[in-house]
């Protein structure tokens, strides 16, 4: 794993509750807002399991802690999209919060549902990027969530060990997470 | 001018599901230090885009001393054989979408709210 420089992270006292929020107006149509709502708050419930911090969604866009939306090519943070694959989103690192996916894509929720080639998994997509805005850069380790790339129609929402130590470092462990349980999964996956 | 053999290429990789701009990076394969290919310098833009190499004005299509440095560092730092050329397992990790935040560049993307 690796941070960004500086190694920011969001500097609350504990309990750390952050706020995130949908754009009111940057989303897509085609997956509706309580699919799209699931799928974020598995994502962020992934990292909450492991450190002790805690994501609460809000209505109030601008006032949130963490700004979700779907933009198309120049969108105006001087990091355009690209269309069609290619660069899939970008987040900010701590504690700036903006939180933009590529429009362009064809995100999915369920691929069974969607048989598109270039179809991409929003939950693993979504799962990456709060690493980034929780201060993880991206790591070396292919099978980790913070690795830079993911093929299309591949889901990869499991936080592996490489990624847990990383935020863990940042922010210390959730007293209820268990690494031995962690380990189990990974050799159960790496065996199975 | 596309030659029959470019045209096999693109055609065999049509079927996959690569950016289509990246995807011209294929033709790069087994390049190495000394070669000079014509579109090198977009994936010069590439490797400059993801924090590999300092923004030049003008990047050449010559794979130069500071390309093969770029390529060792992404390989080093995806996890892949560190070969110093643009073999089949580079290529193919260059091709495939990815978030846009830089891999080494920490300061581009990195900015406080206000």
């Amino acid at each position: 794993f690796t941070y960004f420089y500086g190694k920011p992270r969001w500097a609350r006292t504990s309990p750390v509750t952050l706020t995130y929020a949908f754009s009111p107006y940057d989303m897509i149509n085609y997956i509706g807002l309580s699919d799209i709502k699931v799928v974020f708050k598995r994502a962020f419930s992934r990292w909450a399991s492991v450190i002790p911090v805690n994501f609460a969604e809000i209505e109030e866009y601008e006032s949130a802690d963490i700004r979700i939306g779907f933009y198309h090519r120049d969108h105006g943070d001087g990091e355009p999209f690209d269309g069609v694959l290619g660069v899939l989103a970008h987040a900010f690192s701590p504690e700036n919060g903006r939180f933009h996916l590529d429009a362009a894509e064809t995100w999915a929720v369920d691929f069974d549902k969607v048989k598109s080639k270039v179809a991409v998994d929003l939950e693993s997509v979504a799962t990456h990027e709060i690493g980034h805005v929780l201060g993880l850069a991206h790591t070396s380790v292919k099978e980790a969530v913070m690795y830079p790339s993911l093929s299309p129609r591949t889901k990869k929402v499991d936080l592996k060990i490489d990624d847990v130590e990383g935020v863990q470092a940042l922010y210390g462990s959730n007293p209820n997470f268990r690494f031995s349980s962690l380990i189990e999964s990974e050799n159960s996956s790496n065996h199975g | 001018r596309i030659t029959p053999d470019q045209v096999t290429v693109i055609t065999v990789d049509s079927t996959n599901t690569h950016n289509a701009t990246w995807h011209e990076f294929t033709r790069f394969l087994d390049a190495g230090k000394g070669s000079h290919v014509s579109g090198m310098s977009e994936l010069k833009k590439y490797f400059k885009r993801f924090g590999y190499l300092p923004f030049i004005a003008n990047f050449t299509d010559i794979f130069d001393t500071q390309l093969e440095s770029a390529v060792i560092l992404y390989q080093t730092k995806l996890g892949l054989p560190v070969t110093g050329k643009l073999d089949t397992d580079t290529i193919s990790t260059i091709i495939s979408p990815r978030c846009g935040v830089s891999d080494t560049d920490h300061h581009r993307i990195h900015a406080t709210k206000h």
